[in-house]
């Protein structure tokens, strides 16, 4: 059941050019991902492999993104898989499957080419299978410490390289949810199914549907808020378990915590409002009734699981608990007010900001205006050309349309093609309440509901 | 919904996360628009993958097999004027329209509801226990005049805000349906003059019902989905 795609590190839309050699034709047949990758194992000059996911398409490499005179480039049509012992720089057990590119040993020493056999001769000559290469570390006679090298110190005749094994090599804090290293096997050894796999274990965690999860290749993750990391694993008798991963001696450095209002999910939310947004209390984090739960305060020492607070332990939309209503396992405290996210104001305007000829260039989110007379990274429908009167100079806040909420500007960020600007109406300024003047209208027609139009009951 | 019953309400969307469940409501008003409240949302440039619509079903989760179901993928969020706890989505395709999905309409500009006008709630949240919560419940609230609500808030009433009558019954929004309509039926066409947002208390009974007054942002409303 482990696929083959498992040795594989991928990269998306991205293309390995070699400056020195042209790359091999594309095998004739078309096929899977994993059967590529099947191919590539077979292969003894294979190290990565381009997979077109339109055509199908398999074109085998013997190179990689740390090969000499080689480059990566973006291109939507390939994904890269690149051999994962040639790129991680930690080892897996003794690291006999070592092929990083560390050339120098725990002491500092420059390596001696395995070609090489001055200053000190040897036995360990390369070969296409080996894997003895230039003057890299490995570990051609599985020596328990790990990869090592002669080295070109004649009085040193070899030494290790001090290469961390993958567990060490990258801790984790708190429960791990940050964690990117590479440890790719459970706490019983057995190795992870990758998550952009649905075998041997269907799971609903898709990499391009959690992008903020970092759930790359087959590597341990935490992605919902579990103890530790973990992942599905390779045998089908056993669908997911946790990994043995380090954990930092330091603390991290708890940043960005708020008491009276919440950030973004309000996962570094510190304050003690403990009821829902509906007025319900909420149940205590170290009591397990009226509701089970795993979020034992203790196994989430960096999520301040005290009393019964409004928390954000998993990355919920906003800050929730367990509820002291048994009907009711889950609510949000979404009366808890956001904390402003909005620059503070630095210049005022008078009615809707009309007749605003100031120098504010930044929407209330912080975000530079695009200049008015430019093309990108928004075509304006507004422009010097259509509103000459409008003073629109630079990429000033300007309201030419007289748009009721005040100055706006097309913005530098591709993906928001207007904002309001960083400016308030003055204290004092009269703009007609919509109250004053309420007109009777008709409407356009739509929302129309089939059985509402006969009266009909329900 | 507390104190409602179970019902059709076209425009009305449920709003999921990456898990796939039902957290908040919102409003269908173009193909490809639907209108929510701020606090649903993390964050004005959250990068929303995996969030997705579902509309065009009664049930809050159908089975498989309900024909009618659309789900459609969240691809942008758009943050209102500071004030409004608005926001727009705009979705991946256009809904299909058919007899299950349909548009509400956006009132006029400035527009004010007239006092005692029969309009309705939906959403797939709460029910305390009053009403089915596997499916999309619906409930009626006349609309109260704003002197008279700002009265009973003790001044505290905006312009940006419009007030429900509150009803022995005890009926109103609650956890789950924020961001869902207000809608009153204006000149035969349904219109949307509210947004449900977050209350402390569900379906008070001596104390309004505050919503988001749309009326006031169909300049922005038009002005986002025209940029």
């Amino acid at each position: 059941h482990r696929s083959p795609l498992n040795d594989y590190q991928r990269l998306r839309a991205t293309q390995l050019l070699a400056a020195h050699a042209e790359p091999p034709p594309p095998l004739p047949e078309r096929g899977s991902a994993e059967q590529c990758a099947q191919h590539c194992a077979t292969s003894p000059p294979c190290r990565a492999f381009h997979y077109d996911r339109q055509s199908q398409l398999c074109q085998l490499l013997p190179w990689t993104q740390h090969s000499p005179r080689v480059q990566m480039q973006k291109n939507i049509h390939y994904d890269l898989y690149q051999k994962k012992d040639y790129l991680r720089d930690c080892i897996v057990a003794d690291g006999t499957s070592y092929r990083g590119t560390r050339a120098t040993t725990e002491k500092g020493l420059r390596c001696q080419h395995w070609q090489a056999t001055t200053p000190h001769d040897h036995r360990f000559l390369p070969s296409p299978r080996n894997g003895l290469e230039e003057n890299y570390c490995r570990n051609p006679d599985q020596d328990k410490r790990g990869p090592w090298c002669y080295t070109v110190n004649p009085k040193v005749r070899h030494q290790n390289c001090g290469i961390k094994k993958c567990e060490d090599a990258v801790c984790m804090t708190c429960n791990g949810e940050d964690y990117r290293g590479a440890v790719d096997h459970t706490e019983s050894g057995t190795e992870c199914q990758r998550w952009d796999l649905q075998h041997p274990h269907k799971h609903p965690f898709h990499p391009n549907k959690y992008p903020d999860k970092g759930l790359d290749d087959n590597y341990c993750r935490n992605p919902d808020s579990s103890e530790r990391p973990w992942c599905y694993t390779t045998n089908p008798r056993q669908e997911r378990e946790y990994c043995r991963i380090r954990i930092c001696k330091k603390r991290p450095r708890t940043s960005n915590l708020t008491t009276t209002c919440f950030r973004g999910k309000g996962e570094g939310y510190r304050g003690r409002v403990n009821v829902t947004v509906s007025g319900i209390p909420c149940q205590r984090w170290d009591a397990q009734t009226p509701h089970q739960h795993n979020f034992v305060p203790e196994k989430y020492p960096c999520k301040d699981l005290q009393e019964n607070y409004c928390r954000n332990p998993d990355g919920s939309e906003a800050p929730w608990c367990f509820t002291a209503r048994p009907t009711i396992r889950i609510a949000f405290c979404f009366q808890i007010r956001r904390c402003p996210d909005e620059l503070d104001a630095q210049e005022c305007y008078h009615g809707h900001g009309e007749h605003y000829h100031g120098h504010v260039s930044k929407t209330r989110k912080g975000i530079t205006c695009q200049p008015w007379a430019a093309q990108a990274p928004h075509v304006p429908q507004i422009s010097p050309v259509t509103h000459p009167e409008a003073h629109l100079e630079e990429n000033y806040c300007r309201n030419p349309d007289n748009d009721s909420h005040g100055p706006w500007c097309y913005t530098m960020d591709p993906r928001t093609p207007f904002d309001y600007c960083g400016i308030k109406p003055c204290s004092g300024s009269k703009v007609p309440s919509i109250l004053e003047n309420a007109d009777v209208v008709a409407f356009e027609q739509c929302g129309q509901r089939d059985e509402r139009l006969q009266r009909k009951g329900r | 919904i507390v104190g409602g019953q179970p019902g059709n309400s076209p425009w009305t969307v449920s709003i999921r996360n990456r898990a796939g469940v039902h957290f908040c409501g919102g409003s269908l008003v173009k193909e490809q628009w639907v209108i929510s409240t701020r606090q649903c949302f993390f964050s004005c440039d959250a990068d929303l993958t995996g969030y997705e619509v579902q509309l065009g079903t009664l049930f809050k989760d159908p089975g498989p097999g309900d024909p009618d179901k659309q789900t459609i993928p969240i691809v942008r969020i758009v943050c209102g004027p500071s004030e409004s706890q608005l926001v727009m989505l705009k979705l991946a395709k256009p809904a299909t329209l058919n007899r299950r999905v349909a548009l509400i309409c956006l009132p006029p500009e400035r527009y004010i509801v007239p006092a005692g006008t029969i309009c309705e709630i939906a959403g797939w949240g709460e029910t305390r226990g009053t009403a089915d919560d596997t499916v999309l419940n619906v409930a009626q609230l006349p609309v109260l005049a704003h002197g008279e609500c700002n009265v009973a808030l003790r001044g505290r009433l905006k312009e940006s805000e419009l007030c429900t009558a509150p009803l022995r019954a005890g009926v109103g929004a609650c956890e789950g349906d924020y961001g869902g309509p207000l809608a009153c039926l204006t000149a035969d066409c349904w219109v949307l003059e509210g947004v449900i947002t977050p209350s402390r208390v569900c379906a008070r009974t001596d104390q309004p019902a505050l919503f988001i007054r749309v009326s006031l942002y169909v300049d922005w409303i038009h002005k986002v989905m025209k940029m």
